[in-house]
Formats: C-alpha cells, structure tokens, sequence
C-alpha cells in the first residue's frame, strides 16, 4: 500500500529501523484465505529475502496458470480449495476461472499485499495515490489459500484452508470474509480461528460492511480479532460546478480523456428513462435522445457504480455524477470510471438533482483533482464498517479497533481491470478500492510485526498491544469522527481506537489469555459439552458448582449490558452492580501503575481496586477487579467510559461500553 | 426437494473411534456410508476440526447425525468477502 504505511507511523526513523531489524531476522509467515494470488506482482519480488522457513510445511500447488516457480522466497505458499465449490455450482468453467491458486478477482492479491508485500517504488492507479508501496510487513512471508471462487467462498473450502495453512506452519492467519451471524459452534471461521489461536496462531477477520447499522458485525468471537475500517488522510477529489454557481466536491480515479473545459448539459437518470428505476442507470435504462451528449446524474445501488458509467456512455452521455441516496448518505467511495466521472454523497446529490428540476437549461463541468493528501481529520470510522454491539455475545466489545480500509491501494491481478468489469481491459498492477476486507490484512501484518518483535507473544497479548495502544481522539482530544453521522464515534463504532503500530510494540502490560480462558468462556455461554467439543476438540466438563462469567474473559476492552426496568420496576431507584475482573501481565521494565477512568454519564459509578498496581518483574500478573454501579435508563440508551492504567511512560487504555436494553 | 443433495460439514467425536478401527478416516467413510452409499467425502479436516465434509440429501443428514460418534452435521454456509 501506499500512504497507510506513512499514516500508521510505520515510515518513521526510529520505528522503521527496529521493525526492519524485528522482522529480518524472524520468519514469521502470513497465512492469506482469499481469492488466491497474482504471483507476477511486483509486491512479491523475493529479493533480499533468505531461504523459505525451515518449519514451513506449505507447498506452490500447480494448477490452471499456475507453475511451482510462481511461487518463491516471498511467495512460499499457494493452494486452492474448490471441492465444495464444485459440488455447489459443479465443475468449474477453466475459461473463466482458474483451477489453481491464481488469482482472477483481484481481492486476494490486495489482501496479501496489503499485509506482506514487498517494496515497490513507483506504484500508482492511473498516478493516482503513487508513491513507494509496500505491506505492513514486507519482509513477511505469504501464503495464499484460495477458497473463494466466482459464486462465493463456501465453508466446506474455507475449512480445508484453514486446516491446511495450521499444518502448513503459518503465524497469522488473515480472513477478509464472513457470513451471516451465528453462534460459535455454528461459525467454521469462529471453530476454525479458535484452534488456530490454540496453536499460537493470531487470527485476524474483517469485520464486516454492514454498517452503519448497529450490531452488524461478524466474526466476533473472542479468539479472533476483529477489525473495522477507517480513513486516511488521503482523498481524490472531483470538483463539480454548476451553471447556477454553486460548487461541490466528490471524489474519482477517472483517468482519460478530459471533459471539455466548457460547461455541459445536465440531466437526471431518473428524467431520462422510462424504466421505474432509470435513476440508478441500470443496463438499456436510458433513453438516448435525453441523454446524448450529456453529463448524467445517477443514483447510486442496485448495480456496479462503474457499470453506471458504461450503461451512461452506451446511451451517449459523456459523463457521469453518481449521487449517494439515503443508503448511503456522505460517504464518498472513489471508482476507477471508465468515462469521466464524480461521485458526491447524498447531501450534494440532493441539491444537484434540485438544480436540474428547477433550471431549463441545466449544465455543469467537472474537473479532477488527483490526489490530496493531508486531508483532516483523519482517521474517520467508514459508515459501511460494520459496527457493535456484538450481536452474540453482548458482554464482549466488538469491533477490537479500527485500520485503514478505505481507498487503499495495492497490489492487483492481471486477470480483470481495475473496475472488475468484463467491459474494462485496463491492465494494472496496483488498483485502490475500499472494505473492512482491506482494514483486516493492515492489522495481520501489523501482528506479524509484533510477533517478529516479541515472538514470545501469545496471540491474545498481541492483539492486547494493539488494542491498548490505540487512539480514539485526535491530536486536538477530539473524539474520532463517524462519516455516518459526522459526530463522534463511539467504542460500538472504533472499538478499542485506532491501531498505532509503534506504541503496540512497547505496551507495558497486556492483558493475555490462554485456550482455558477461552474454554471457560464456553462454559460461561452453557454450551453444551458437544458444543463445546466441535470448537475445542476435546472432553470438557464444565464444573457444576463453579460460577462461570464471560463478563471473566480476561478482554483489553469492556461491554456492560443492562436491563431497563419494566413495569412495577420502572420506577426502581436499585441500582445494578456488575463487577468484572481482569488481569494484566507485564511486558516491560518494573513500574508502577495506576488507575484512571473518565466517563461520559456520571450516574454510572466505576470502582477499580486496587487503585494502583505494583510490578518488579517481567512476566509477573496482576489482578484487578472494576465494579460499574448503574442505574436504569431507557432502552436503547448507550454511554461509554474509558480506564487506563499508566505508569507516566505507558497508557494502558481499555474502552468500556455501557448499554441498555 | 428431500433427494435433493447438499453439503454439510460432519463433526467426528474422534477421541471416541471405534477399536476395531485403525485410521479415522476409514471410520468416518464407514460412517457415512451407513447413511449414504454413494457418498464420498469432499475433504477430511485433521487439524482445526476433527471431521469431513460431503454431500448428502437432508434425510441422510438427519440419519447420520444420530450415528454414534457424530458429535454435529452442520450444513454448507456460504461467505462472503468484505
């Protein structure tokens, strides 16, 4: 990627230079679960790397386009898994899609890169985003399963990947994909991710683009980490002017052929169709008389955006302006257009679209602005990041945190353009598009940074490191925005905050968690003994008389759901008491630590004893209890907090989430 | 309909295998061919779940379930990328 390296801290002198050192003389291997690989791309040149890990069990599986030598000493691992696929759709069309690991979608290559890809100067789209591109961890080794093929990733295969890169000795395991929401046992990346977390292997999972709905997440099992996206401070801007003067701004990669300089005419999709829903510039929606020789607004959904532009160019308009409606308010996603195009949110969309019923002779230009950076503030959380609370287990906050997912640029395949249309024969080897699939791989390469750094780590310290060291305000003490609501977002929003790379490697204290935890919150959810068995593989009798509590599970954040009192109890002035217990281990130098919270509703009264914690020794545990005192409120109602623990040198920060329903 | 075949994921209670079985994979074909002649197994997981995964009609999943040492049958769930 470009810029996510810069923006996360990574590219300063001194971070730079340990990391460097942290990660060539380790070996650490990123398992990638996607939708294959491109092998020719410049993100995995091999050079400078020494040989492939002696643990490393994996191998270059030959298929359709696909030879041992694709793979190499960056590249050191590359499967397929289609047997469920093939027994869905039956046997796969080897003139569409390739029966071997390569990559024909694109989404798998820039998953892998994001994480582990190896330096290439001089990336760009189009000059869009250049610069010096490279993953989180570029001197990391990557293996790619694919299991994700042209009608979907099945479980079946999903399964067998995972099962293959823990044998095959990988140390992260990155999935940028998820299903419906079930429970656990129900969940192959929940049972898969949780042997893999057994095995010291860290999993990372997107969280997914549901947002901004509330409780739209998915993969959030506690084993895993789950990852929610957000700005940079980069953006691609397309300015609009209008003949009545107002302008606004959107953003685009279109890249060709200008428009001319002179203003053109203006017309709605939805007034030059005879289709219910030409608006959204759907296939032979247009009618051409209305739109020849014209720029057109169409309202994004239903189809491909950059479709639009082709059923638009088809009709004979020159250019588009794609409008968000209501599903999708002010966020801007940039597009690789093939004809000139500007895509605003809803707010200027709107006042586009009343110009044009309110004007004769409607007309408008649009410019481009390449690139800007610096763009502020920044981190902004997506509105499509899906948010908390966690819809299956309430008492665990979830997102974790938050990494770029928006707009990032990486490496590509050479099967499809930039777009993934059939129509777009542009051949790229990097393409910037958008996903909670592509905050995921920042945070998987993060983690095998840390695990270079520290590979005593078990997967739950680092994922603590991260979370613990994250930001949830800006430089200013400002909360960071929500581009769904243009206010503050909240710990349901950003989790723990914003990953900070260079603050993870030196946590302090982190707050670690073993497979019994992990069991014991099992316990906790009264699963049954076989359900527990199918995650854990083994005989567990959770203990009869002994108080199980997932409010217990040693977690670097903290969600508290309450009850609104209903009827004779409405007016119950009986506060509820819930009292958690954590415990921290220290990671670094002896200190000594203490306690602060700051909350945002004062009626909600939080206790944490000791006050201060004492550590002489590495390794040694601590444990404390936090009691939270609160009273009823409405339905729906929500309020957060925040404690750390700081010894003047460290801040061990923990989000708390209070909800209501 | 009810022949209709889907694929289910089959979760093995492997600490429990049979000792007139030398290899789990022997034991989980047994199984499944008790319920299914003609089904094969579409992948065997050893690591991260102890199982097989294969195609069946409903029925045959619901018999299979019952079969000793079956611990679930879960069927195919399709994903998606993010």
């Amino acid at each position: 990627t470009t810029r996510s390296p810069t923006f996360l801290g990574l590219e300063g002198r001194e971070s730079k230079s340990f990391f460097l050192q942290a990660e060539t003389r380790s070996e650490v291997i990123i398992g990638v679960l996607d939708t294959g690989v491109w092998p020719e791309s410049k993100s995995f040149d091999d050079t400078g790397l020494g040989p492939v890990p002696m643990s490393w069990k994996g191998e270059c599986q030959i298929g359709k386009n696909f030879k041992a030598s694709s793979c190499n000493r960056k590249l050191i691992g590359a499967r397929f898994f289609s047997q469920g696929y093939e027994a869905a759709f039956g046997a796969i069309d080897e003139t569409t899609e390739s029966k071997s690991p390569r990559d024909d979608d694109g989404h798998g290559t820039h998953t892998a890169t994001t994480a582990a890809g190896s330096v290439v100067t001089g990336a760009s789209l189009f000059g869009y985003a250049a610069g010096t591109a490279r993953g989180m961890a570029s001197h990391a080794r990557v293996a790619a399963y694919k299991v994700c093929w042209a009608g979907g990733c099945f479980s079946s295969d999903i399964l067998a990947g995972m099962d293959q890169a823990v044998i095959d000795g990988v140390n992260v395991l990155s999935l940028s994909l998820g299903g419906t929401i079930s429970d656990y046992y129900r969940d192959i990346v929940a049972i898969g991710g949780f042997s893999a977390a057994s095995q010291g292997i860290f999993v990372s999972c997107s969280a997914g683009n549901g947002g901004p709905g509330s409780g739209s997440l998915s993969n959030a099992a506690p084993w895993i980490t789950t990852v929610g996206a957000g700005t940079m401070d980069r953006e691609f801007p397309a300015y609009i002017s209008l003949g009545n003067g107002k302008k606004f701004s959107g953003v685009s990669l279109y890249s060709g052929k200008a428009l001319p300089s002179s203003v053109m005419p203006l017309v709605y999709a939805g007034n030059a169709s005879q289709a219910s829903n030409g608006n959204l510039c759907t296939s032979g929606s247009l009618i051409p008389e209305k739109v020849d020789g014209k720029i057109v607004v169409c309202d994004r959904g239903m189809n491909a955006r950059a479709q639009k532009g082709l059923v638009v160019k088809d009709a004979g308009g020159i250019g588009m302006i794609l409008a968000n409606t209501d599903s999708y308010g002010d966020e801007l996603v940039a597009d690789a257009h093939l004809i000139p195009t500007a895509a605003v949110g809803q707010t200027a969309g709107d006042l586009i679209k009343r110009y044009i019923a309110s004007d004769s002779n409607p007309t408008t230009t649009i410019a481009f602005g390449g690139t800007k950076l610096g763009v502020q503030p920044s981190p902004v959380v997506a509105a499509f990041s899906s948010r908390g609370p966690n819809p299956i287990t309430p008492e665990i906050l979830k997102p974790d945190l938050i990494a770029p997912g928006v707009n990032i640029l990486a490496g590509w395949t050479g099967k499809v353009g930039p777009t993934g249309l059939p129509e777009d024969t542009r051949n790229v080897g990097f393409n910037i598009i958008s996903g909670t699939s592509m905050s995921c791989p920042h945070v998987s390469g993060l983690a095998a940074l840390l695990k270079a750094a520290h590979p005593e780590w078990s997967p739950a310290a680092i994922r603590s490191a991260l979370m613990t060291t994250g930001y949830s305000t800006y430089k200013n003490g400002k909360m960071i925005e929500d581009v769904a609501t243009g206010m503050s977002s909240t710990p349901f929003d950003h989790g723990a905050g914003h990953v900070n790379p260079a603050a993870a490697l030196n946590p302090g204290l982190v707050y670690d968690l073993t497979v019994d935890d992990y069991i014991n919150f099992l316990c906790a959810l009264d699963y049954s003994p076989s359900m527990i068995k199918v995650i854990a593989k083994r005989d567990i009798s959770c203990e009869n008389n002994k108080e199980y509590r997932v409010a217990d599970l040693n977690y670097p954040s903290f969600a508290i759901p309450l009850e609104t009192a209903w009827g004779e109890h409405a007016n119950s002035s009986a506060p509820t008491v819930t009292r958690y217990t954590r415990t921290l281990t220290n990671v670094g130098n002896p200190a000594t630590y203490k306690a602060s919270v700051s909350s945002e509703m004062q009626e909600v009264k939080i206790q944490v004893e000791p006050q201060t914690l004492t550590f002489s020794r590495k390794k040694e545990k601590k444990t404390y209890t936090v009691t939270f005192t609160a009273s009823s409120k409405p339905s729906g109602t929500t309020s957060f907090a925040r404690l750390e623990w700081s010894d003047g040198q460290h801040v061990v920060a923990s989000p708390i989430a209070f909800s209501w329903t | 309909g009810q022949n209709q075949k889907k694929t289910y994921i089959i979760y093995m209670d492997k600490s429990n295998i049979p000792a007139d079985f030398d290899d789990h994979t022997l034991w989980y074909d047994s199984s499944l061919k008790s319920v299914s002649k003609g089904a094969n197994m579409l992948y065997t997981y050893n690591n991260v779940i102890h199982g097989y995964s294969t195609q069946l009609t409903a029925d045959e999943a619901k018999s299979l379930e019952q079969q000793p040492g079956i611990l679930s049958v879960h069927e195919e769930v399709r994903y998606e990328l993010h």
